[in-house]
């Protein structure tokens, strides 16, 4: 899902 | 978000805030890298290019600009300021840092999440940040004395991206499906880059004595 692609850290 | 990262976070700002208080309080920038601030800026150039894209939070967003704001307003300072840039070590911060973009990007052409632009760019700022800090550790190595800003500057500096590995620990062990290697594997790398540099400041630290690297 797209959270996953996201990069959420720095 | 866990207490390794945030704590990772703030060591990272607390290592460009305490660069920035030694340029404009000392107006000297001796002892300092622009090879190694200019690999940075590029770093927070390349990864940050969802900054208006993806929204993750009003944090994220905010660390990105100060990140991106301050690697670039040190360079600026450091190449156009005249009583900054007078302080430049220039005949000793000679290393060649086109090589280590160079080798990152193709390293980032091989090795990527996604073969797309964002993901590929992302691939190498990562690669390059674990790199970032050899033209610094040369320099130092080749100036001698440390002054003890310089000093605080690249211990926070490496301490950030080991709270980052304790981060990806606890991820790992608390997230059912989280795999970061990229950002992993270059994390030990950085970390494990800065590891003299530990011992060296950790002896000076002990023995109360002024930093010195071994040439």
């Amino acid at each position: 899902n797209s959270e996953d692609d996201l990069h959420d850290e720095l | 978000m866990n207490i390794f990262r945030f704590a990772g976070d703030m060591t990272h700002l607390i290592s460009i805030l305490v660069l920035l208080l030694k340029i404009y309080a000392t107006k000297s920038c001796s002892g300092i890298s622009l090879k190694t601030q200019e690999l940075y800026a590029l770093v927070f150039l390349t990864r940050y290019l969802d900054l208006f894209t993806d929204f993750i939070s009003l944090y994220n967003t905010l660390m990105k600009l100060v990140f991106i704001t301050s690697s670039l307003a040190i360079v600026w300072c450091m190449r156009g300021d005249p009583a900054v840039r007078r302080t430049y070590d220039k005949e000793i911060d000679t290393f060649r840092h086109y090589f280590l973009v160079l080798g990152c990007f193709v390293l980032a052409l091989l090795l990527h999440e996604k073969f797309t632009v964002q993901e590929v760019l992302w691939a190498f700022s990562i690669y390059l940040e674990a790199v970032a800090i050899i033209p610094q550790l040369v320099l130092l190595q080749r100036s001698g004395n440390v002054d003890n800003l310089t000093g605080q500057y690249v211990l926070f500096l490496g301490a950030y991206r080991a709270f980052y590995i304790l981060n990806w620990i606890y991820r790992y062990l608390t997230e059912a499906r989280f795999t970061r290697w990229i950002a992993c594997i270059s994390g030990l790398v950085q970390t494990a880059l800065y590891a003299d540099f530990f011992y060296y400041y950790f002896i000076s630290w002990k023995n109360n004595a002024k930093l010195k690297l071994p040439a």
